[in-house]
């Protein structure tokens, strides 16, 4: 499982 | 970026404008919960450490209008027209608030790092920071008009990003545990407030609890 939380969304 | 993201985004503009515009027409902060409105300052202070990572132009700006505006609107509940403002309908308890997603966000984020721990605080927070101006809206069991405007485009924000979250999970095999299920309560917050604002208020009636 990838835990891709790059703080892209606002 | 995809239209659900970016709807809910403008729909989240559009809540704070009509905010605003509520306050400077009526010059009147009624009805409006000065507790809700400190726990977003504080959701986008502590979100927002990163205010100086660059992502895009879009997310830079976005970031600043949240933090400036929610500030702007304490000043203008506190300060401008804080003669407005009744203390006694804003009861309740957000200490507790604090407390528990505090205390949530120690143990329950992805890692371990005071920015970190900040921004899921931030995340928890922002799913509850509603409740006191709900309570206060059961309180006195009727709002403006304009005031429900303003929440529905609050909670139509959350709701496409839910959507947003099924698209990117579909798309980008995209992730992020702590924000669906943040999101997903704060969503289930409103779905009694939506429920009357789509039997009365779209209906030409005025806002008021059964």
């Amino acid at each position: 499982e990838q835990l891709k939380h790059e703080k892209d969304e606002l | 970026m995809n239209f659900f993201r970016l709807t809910a985004d403008l729909m989240h503009l559009l809540s704070i404008f009509v905010l605003l515009l509520k306050i400077q027409k009526t010059r009147s902060c009624s009805g409006i919960s000065f507790k809700t409105q400190l726990l977003y300052a504080v959701v986008f202070v502590t979100r927002y450490l990163d205010l100086l990572k660059w992502i895009s132009l879009y997310n830079t700006l976005m970031k600043i209008f949240f933090i400036a505006s929610s500030i702007y609107i304490l000043y203008l509940m506190k300060i401008k027209f804080r003669a407005t403002y009744d203390p006694s309908q804003d009861t309740f308890r957000i200490e507790f608030l604090l407390g528990a997603c505090l205390l949530l966000a120690l143990v329950f984020n992805y890692t371990f790092t005071f920015i970190e721990v900040l921004w899921t605080f931030s995340i928890y927070l922002e799913a509850v920071a509603i409740l006191p101006q709900l309570f206060m809206l059961s309180r006195t069991g009727e709002a403006e008009t304009i005031t429900t405007h303003y929440l529905f485009a609050l909670g139509a924000y959350r709701g496409l990003y839910l959507l947003n979250w099924i698209w990117r999970f579909y798309t980008e095999h995209h992730i992020d545990w702590i924000v669906w299920v943040a999101g997903a309560i704060q969503t289930a917050l409103y779905s009694d407030f939506f429920y009357i604002y789509y039997k009365k208020v779209l209906h030409g009636q005025k806002f008021e609890l059964p």
